[in-house]
C-alpha cells in the first residue's frame, strides 16, 4: 500500500512540469525511502533521474516496492484539478490498475479525488556509473535558463567552455554568433546568486539547444543548480529538491 | 559535421 501525502500541491505540479515534456510514458519507482523515476527521452538523448525522497511528504507509507506507470500528459491533466495550495495525496494498493489522487483544501473542508488509470510500461533501465567529471559548474538556475533560451535564437547547438575563471557559452548560426560569459562568483547574502566552478581540466562541449530548452524547466523547482561537464560523457545537470534532486543527463554532440 | 550522440553509446542499459 502506498499512501504519500505532499503539504502543496504546487510541489508535486512543479516536478511533474518539469519533464512531462521530455518523456511522455514513465515508471514511478515505489519504495519505503521515496519516490524514483528514470525514463529516457524517444530519440535516446535525454535522460530524467529524479528522486522524491520520504522527507518530502508530510506523511509516507510504502511497505512494499511499488510501481506506477503513468502517463505523464494525463496525470498533468489531473493535477491540474487541483489547487497550489491544497495537500496532494497519492494512494495505491500493493499491485494497483490504478492510483488515486486526492486534493484536499482543509480551510474549506473541501476532497476531490481522482482516479487515475495506470499502463504497463516496458522500460530499461540505464546504468549510470560513478562519473568522475572533469568540472562542475554551480549557477543560478534562471542564469541557465536565460542563456539556453537566449542563444537557441541563434543556433541549435550550443557550446560550453569551461576554464579556471571563466564558463563561455557560445552559438553559432546563420544569422550570427553570441556568446555569455560568466566569471566565479560568490554571495554571501544571497547563496543561490553564486557563480562556482571546480575544475579538474578544462572542457569544451557541445549541446543540441533543442534538449536544453527542456532541461532548463526544472528552473522552477530550484533557484540554483549544478552542471557537471567531462569530455565526449553525457553532462549532468541537477536541480536539488529538499530531499531528492531532479537530474537529467544530456549526450553531447560531437564532430564526426 | 557535428552529430547528437546518444546514451547508449555511455551508459549500459540494463
Amino acid at each position: 500500500m502506498l499512501e504519500a501525502k505532499f503539504e502543496q500541491a504546487a510541489f508535486f505540479k512543479k516536478i511533474i512540469d518539469a519533464f512531462k515534456d521530455t518523456v511522455h510514458l514513465c515508471n514511478f519507482n515505489c519504495s519505503p525511502s521515496g519516490i524514483t523515476v528514470q525514463a529516457v527521452d524517444d530519440s535516446r538523448v535525454l535522460l530524467v533521474s529524479l528522486l522524491i525522497g520520504e522527507d518530502s511528504f508530510t506523511s509516507y507509507r510504502c511497505d512494499h516496492n511499488i510501481t506506477l506507470g503513468v502517463d505523464l500528459t494525463a496525470l498533468a491533466k489531473v493535477l491540474k484539478c487541483g489547487n497550489n495550495d491544497d495537500t496532494l495525496s497519492l494512494v495505491a494498493e500493493d499491485t494497483p490498475e490504478s492510483v488515486l489522487i486526492v486534493f484536499e483544501d482543509t480551510q474549506k473542508d473541501r476532497i476531490s479525488e481522482y482516479s487515475l488509470k495506470l499502463i504497463d510500461i516496458e522500460s530499461d533501465f540505464l546504468d549510470i556509473d560513478d562519473i568522475e567529471y572533469d568540472s562542475v559548474v554551480n549557477l543560478p538556475s534562471s542564469d541557465f535558463q536565460k542563456v539556453a533560451r537566449d542563444l537557441s535564437q541563434l543556433s541549435d547547438s550550443l557550446a560550453i567552455v569551461v576554464t579556471k575563471d571563466t564558463i563561455k557559452f557560445e552559438a553559432n548560426g546563420d544569422i550570427g554568433t553570441g556568446s555569455v560569459i560568466l566569471k566565479p562568483f560568490t554571495d554571501l547574502e544571497n547563496p543561490q546568486n553564486t557563480v562556482k566552478v571546480e575544475l579538474n581540466k578544462p572542457v569544451l562541449l557541445s549541446f543540441g539547444l533543442k534538449y536544453l530548452l527542456d532541461v532548463v524547466k526544472g528552473s522552477s523547482l530550484a533557484p540554483a543548480m549544478s552542471v557537471k561537464l567531462s569530455e565526449k560523457t553525457p553532462a549532468l545537470f541537477e536541480y536539488k529538491l529538499p530531499s531528492g534532486y531532479l537530474r537529467f543527463y544530456l549526450a553531447p554532440k560531437f564532430e564526426e | 559535421t557535428t552529430s547528437q550522440g546518444r546514451l547508449d553509446g555511455f551508459f549500459k542499459v540494463r
